[in-house]
């Protein structure tokens, strides 16, 4: 079997793939849907001999030849019952940075927030989520981060799928500054109206958001080592 | 492991692709590569004999070179070499817990030629 002859040097396929060894996780991640698809597509393209630019992530509509998802690995900060300014939940978003190494162009850094299943029978109050900076960590975990500018701010009508925002810039600078770790403070408040008033009594939505809350981040680089410009190719 | 048998009547020792197959399990790398089982390391190797040049997906400077090395042994014989390439997708996860896909081109030798 190819793996144990000693003349196969997998320490040399794993440079050449671009890593510095073989990684040896605890336990299989599940694969996010978006990947899931685009490997897929991929595959089924490979298999009908179609031509494929896979310098180019069609399914994203962005150039990258390589794309990562990385978990949030951050924590709440206090979960209440909506007080009366409404705010149920703030949380650290924590995005380790420090895998993405090569020089690659970013292209895409796309924060995806999972508010938990749409319901469209029964209302929930709408949300105001907050993105902030997160300028100093502070005690971690411990005390409340000191914050730096607000990234976005919306209003949404209840528990909303999942929300998008483009974070290249902030990634960016984040690569700049060749700091390793990328802090985000997330805010919900509850809004208060009659539908609320009511469903508060009924279901905490705070409760739900803490439970099915996830984030991650999906960053996408374009090696030009590794995707000859497709002009050229033309 | 070579898998594809050559197709019948054709010359062994002529031009031609040869399917090789790394299953990433025999390098202990299913552990963390989710997608695809394996790599095809397939290579081109064989003879370019100037009477077959014009039936082995040649280039017009292979022929020229096959037709000088006829004149002048000197002149080193055409080689086989890959003429069409494929990309292929890995999708595997760092010690991070992050989920990787990664693209590779020009990896995957679908056609040789002299």
């Amino acid at each position: 079997a190819w793996g144990q002859t000693s003349e196969f040097q997998d320490y040399d396929f794993l440079q050449f793939l671009g890593l510095e060894k073989a990684p040896s996780p605890h336990r299989f991640q599940p694969v996010p849907r978006i990947l899931r698809k685009i490997i897929r597509a991929r595959e089924a393209a490979a298999a009908s001999g179609a031509s494929q630019d896979l310098c180019y992530v069609k399914e994203l509509g962005v150039r990258g030849n390589l794309l990562r998802l990385l978990p949030d690995q951050g924590f709440f900060l206090n979960t209440q019952k909506p007080s009366q300014d409404g705010s149920c939940l703030q949380k650290v978003l924590y995005f380790n940075l420090s895998a993405i190494k090569e020089k690659g162009k970013l292209t895409m850094a796309l924060l995806t927030l999972d508010l938990g299943p749409r319901s469209y029978y029964n209302l929930q109050p709408e949300l105001v989520v907050a993105l902030s900076v997160v300028q100093d960590r502070g005690l971690w975990g411990r005390s409340h981060p000191k914050l730096g500018r607000l990234l976005a701010q919306l209003s949404v009508p209840g528990p909303q799928g999942s929300l998008q925002f483009n974070l290249q810039g902030v990634v960016k600078d984040w690569n700049r500054n060749r700091l390793k770790n990328l802090d985000l403070y997330l805010q919900i408040l509850v809004k208060e109206d009659r539908y609320s008033r009511v469903n508060v009594q009924l279901e905490n939505p705070c409760d739900r958001l803490i439970g099915s809350l996830h984030a991650s981040l999906l960053v996408v680089t374009l090696n030009p080592k590794h995707c000859h410009s497709s002009s050229r190719k033309r | 492991r070579a898998a594809i048998p050559v197709p019948k009547g054709f010359c062994k020792n002529l031009c031609h692709r040869h399917q090789l197959f790394i299953n990433f399990q025999d390098l202990g790398w299913h552990k963390w590569v989710i997608a695809p089982k394996g790599f095809m390391a397939n290579y081109c190797h064989g003879d370019c004999p100037f009477s077959m040049t014009t039936y082995l997906n040649s280039s017009n400077y292979a022929f020229m070179q096959a037709l000088m090395h006829m004149a002048d042994p000197k002149v080193p014989k055409a080689v086989c070499i890959p003429t069409k390439l494929s990309p292929i997708s890995m999708l595997y996860q760092d010690n991070d817990k992050n989920v990787i896909l990664r693209h590779y081109e020009d990896m995957v030798v679908d056609e040789c030629g002299c």
